[in-house]
């Protein structure tokens, strides 16, 4: 018999708000934009069954199964980023030039297990 | 900390923070491309490592400062003219990148309608080798452009430099370019394609307008910027 553990919705796999600010990590003097940005992050449990809003994997819906059967020795699926958009930077290098850079998979949008 | 923010820096394709001297001011393309790239999603279907503006590949896009200096006499031969060594750190990029554009852009600031009945030359020379203090350097350039700007003209000139400033990457190659512009009298410029000696000019020499120079370099890193594969 499977053995659930009570999911509440603010305890599944979703996006998670998380604000870097370049001022909390001391970048603020070679960083000209942005000032920070939304990064956020995925939380939260994959239970068992994996209903469509947790965007979860064959893999994941296997591995829910078997951790059904086995919960010590297999753990639940991950909840991981499944959906990443790029930022754009504008920074100074040691050369005082101007850069703009742009950086793939730095903001969460999507989370799945 | 330490070793998470060197290793996060890395592949941001830093080596440690960078620590500028000065803050130089944001040139206006870079605004304009920084806004367009915040605005783009992953859903957006413009490819973020494609710099349109330019219609080529890449993922970064510098304003590279010119370090160059006045030539000052006796170097200097020319009559009426002011020459100018530019310098382009091009080991700023990573050995990884691969270039798509170098563009030198040579703006004066000062509106050439005060020229008046002049016309100033722009000879750009690309340098071959260095060569000792005193000695001409006719003979270890070679002219890359030759360009008259007189009054109306835009007050900007642009060149593309890619292949050349691929050459500056490699170690010990990299020797800069020499810009002399030059004042000519516009009726002799018609005429005979030659300046005029007279008293005048000597104050003339005040009116040549003052040059900044810069090098705008937009490149990839393959490794920052896979190529978009749809899903079949």
């Amino acid at each position: 018999a499977a053995y659930y553990l009570p999911v509440t919705p603010s305890n599944v796999c979703k996006p998670r708000r998380l604000y870097i600010d370049f001022k909390d990590v001391g970048w603020q003097d070679w960083i000209i934009a942005p000032q920070g940005y939304l990064a956020n992050y995925c939380h939260g449990e994959c239970p068992f069954p994996l209903s469509e809003s947790l965007n979860g994997t064959n893999h994941a819906i296997l591995q829910t199964l078997v951790h059904s059967f086995d919960p010590k020795g297999t753990p639940q699926p991950c909840c991981v980023p499944i959906k990443l958009s790029p930022i754009s930077m504008l920074y100074y290098d040691n050369n005082d030039n101007v850069v703009l850079r742009h950086y793939e998979d730095m903001v969460v949008d999507e989370c799945g297990c | 900390v330490n070793m998470q923010e060197k290793l996060f820096l890395s592949s941001m394709g830093l080596s440690s923070r960078p620590k500028p001297s000065h803050q130089a001011p944001v040139p206006s393309l870079l605004w304009k491309l920084f806004k367009k790239g915040s605005k783009q999603t992953s859903t957006s279907d413009t490819d973020p490592c494609v710099v349109s503006e330019y219609g080529v590949r890449g993922n970064i896009v510098r304003f590279i400062q010119d370090q160059g200096s006045l030539i000052s006499a006796p170097a200097v031969h020319c009559f009426n003219c002011v020459r100018k060594h530019l310098f382009f750190n091009m080991s700023v990029l990573e050995d990884v990148e691969q270039l798509s554009l170098a563009q030198l852009e040579m703006k004066f600031k000062q509106d050439l309608a005060h020229l008046g009945p002049h016309v100033f030359s722009v000879d750009l020379y690309r340098v071959l080798r260095t060569t000792l203090k005193g000695v001409t350097h006719e003979s270890s350039r070679k002219l890359l452009l030759s360009q008259s700007l007189g009054p109306g003209a835009h007050a900007s000139v642009h060149v593309n430099l890619t292949d050349l400033a691929e050459t500056w990457r490699k170690p010990g190659k990299n020797y800069g370019m020499h810009v002399e512009l030059q004042l000519k009298h516009l009726s002799n410029v018609l005429q005979e394609h030659a300046y005029v000696k007279n008293p005048h000019l000597a104050v003339q020499i005040a009116q040549m307008p003052d040059l900044y120079t810069s090098l705008v370099v937009v490149s990839l890193n393959p490794l920052q910027c896979r190529s978009r594969r749809k899903r079949s």
